[in-house]
């Protein structure tokens, strides 16, 4: 709860439980890796549904599989972000996928041509 | 860096000068209108420092090129939001001018008075959605502010030579830019 006060502005907001934050869930599916099948898996796959890096599949739901596809999108969400490169849900990838972030789709924006540059 | 599908960018000859406003029914009432323009003053002119574009201003927020606001959840893009934490904003491509911050989240202009552990940076957001207003995409650069994730509690508000390079090989540079103040600035906050 927000308590705005009027002239010194201290906003004080009780955040005991933070799970309630978006994303947080994604937490349980640390180590997760290729062949593994966790319940709730499909929301991850939303998530990078949702940032350009999965499509919808052919049947329209995501299954809880860690299949090849999923594995791939792992890698491309990695190498994007600069993040070590491992294919698999490890802390570092967890922790920027719960990490609250812009809107903006990651890949989709750039159709086939795109190219990030480095520097 | 990288740009959007087609390298959208604003069309107009050079000089460019891009007007914003406010949306009058979608704002945030805990931090005054006065100290969020200042906010987004500071945010639009830290990129027209190095191209020459300029913004400025305007009350009439139909008819201005970028329109800002605070939304709620589903509201009417496609794009709903998500509540604390998790997507804090969006803004669209060049010509659109769209740009939305989310209205759940906790909006700071400092961390001094604002305790929240979920307390958000607004002037970092704006900085950041000002470059996809632009025509940048998110880099792959950690230390750019078009790097697409922002922890709570935290601030990134000066732009990286990536930022720079990407933003500039849209617009050409602003011929009063020089790298040095930039690379003086990077320095810094490497030795930080």
């Amino acid at each position: 709860r927000i308590f705005p006060e009027s002239s010194s502005t201290v906003i004080t907001v009780d955040t005991h439980n933070t799970t309630t934050t978006t994303w947080h869930g994604f937490t349980r599916f640390l180590d997760a890796g290729k062949g593994s099948q966790v319940s709730g898996m499909s929301e991850l796959k939303e998530y990078f549904n949702r940032f350009g890096y999965l499509p919808i599949p052919d049947e329209n739901n995501f299954t809880d599989i860690f299949d090849k596809q999923f594995e791939s999108a792992v890698i491309a969400y990695q190498t994007n972000l600069g993040l070590p490169v491992t294919g698999k849900l490890d802390s570092d990838t967890i922790s920027m996928m719960v990490s609250p972030r812009c809107g903006v789709s990651d890949t989709k924006t750039h159709g086939t041509t795109f190219q990030a540059t480095k520097h | 860096f990288s740009y959007f599908y087609g390298k959208p960018r604003w069309g107009r000859q050079a000089p460019v000068i891009l007007t914003y406003a406010f949306s009058q029914n979608n704002m945030i009432d805990y931090i005054s209108l006065k100290d969020i323009k200042t906010v987004f003053k500071r945010a639009f002119s830290r990129w027209a420092q190095v191209i020459p574009v300029s913004f400025m201003e305007i009350e009439d927020y139909p008819s201005a090129d970028i329109r800002i606001g605070f939304y709620y959840r589903d509201h009417g893009d496609g794009q709903p939001f998500d509540g604390v934490l998790g997507v804090l904003a969006h803004a669209f491509s060049p010509e659109n001018g769209r740009f939305h911050l989310d209205a759940s989240e906790t909006w700071a202009l400092d961390f001094e008075t604002v305790k929240s552990r979920v307390a958000v940076d607004l002037e970092s957001v704006a900085t950041h959605e000002i470059g996809h207003i632009l025509g940048l995409a998110h880099s792959s650069v950690k230390e750019a502010v078009m790097y697409p994730s922002l922890s709570p509690r935290s601030k990134k508000v000066d732009l990286k030579i990536d930022d720079v390079n990407g933003v500039q090989a849209l617009y050409g540079s602003n011929p009063n830019f020089t790298f040095s103040s930039l690379l003086a600035s990077e320095n810094s906050f490497n030795k930080g």
